[in-house]
């Protein structure tokens, strides 16, 4: 298993 | 001037307590509405938010918006100088690069003052939408610290697989497996004791155990904590943060990137 980063789901704004 | 006056300080602590082992350094974001905190863990792989409302306050002023670059471990260092009963106050002026707690013991026959630095911190922030989950799964906040230290004897990750019949957290590693099962509860006395599934679709997610750890770490604010999951997305762990009589002063919400398949 590979662990996600958030920015792969959020947008920074 | 930005001065803001808690009665019950010891929530204060419990919220440091809560984050400063996850994250170095953050602003306090504080406006009309209360003081807001957001900020992902070196790693970017978790994300605090976090709210203390205006109104939870017994007192509460803020002139004009101001953020507040804090050193989140010198803070709760100094956080620690107060009693559990004391009522504390922070304080800062407009442009100022100090911030300072007053700490007065219930009979305010002792007081304390402590000024801190503050930081210049270039934060960045994400763009959380408002999002509808497959499954919140709502539990005493007790029992999903117990679930998570339980299961890190046995791996570095847990699955969590919510179906309409409960609630299962599976861990395995090189010693074995095991899984822990919760059942919704059918006849609770007391709502904090509950195990609720509100779902509409099921979901099976891959998270880290030493994350999640992090976050039982914000038990003492909330006996219960609810999880938020949909396929593919971060999961939402929430604590609200209630008084002794149970009124809501806010949150401590955090996010965590799931595990994928390679």
């Amino acid at each position: 298993m590979e662990q996600t980063v958030l920015t792969q789901f959020y947008l920074r704004q | 001037m930005f001065e803001a006056r808690l009665v019950e300080g010891s929530l204060l602590k419990k919220v440091m307590e809560s984050i400063k082992d996850l994250l170095n350094e953050a602003s306090w974001d504080c406006s009309g509405n209360g003081m807001c905190l957001q900020a992902m863990d070196s790693s970017h792989v978790a994300l605090v938010s976090l709210m203390l409302k205006s109104d939870g306050f017994e007192n509460y002023r803020c002139d004009r918006s101001i953020s507040l670059g804090i050193n989140l471990a010198s803070m709760s260092k100094i956080l620690k100088c107060a009693s559990n009963d004391d009522i504390i106050t922070i304080r800062a002026e407009d442009d100022a690069d100090a911030i300072t707690f007053m700490f007065e013991s219930p009979k305010q026959d002792r007081v304390s003052d402590y000024e801190m630095k503050l930081m210049n911190l270039d934060t960045e922030h994400l763009g959380i939408p408002d999002t509808e989950y497959a499954c919140v799964i709502k539990m005493p906040s007790g029992e999903f610290s117990r679930i998570c230290r339980d299961l890190s004897v046995l791996g570095d990750s847990v699955i969590i697989c919510c179906t309409k019949d409960g609630v299962r957290f599976s861990a395995k590693g090189d010693l074995g497996n095991g899984n822990i099962k919760l059942a919704q509860s059918a006849n609770v006395d007391k709502e904090e004791e509950a195990v609720v599934v509100d779902m509409r679709e099921a979901v099976t997610l891959t998270f880290s155990l030493r994350y999640l750890n992090f976050f039982t770490k914000a038990a003492p604010l909330s006996s219960q904590v609810s999880l938020s999951m949909s396929e593919d997305v971060p999961l939402m762990v929430e604590y609200k943060i209630n008084d002794k009589e149970g009124d809501s002063k806010g949150y401590v919400r955090y996010y965590l990137a799931p595990k994928i398949e390679d």
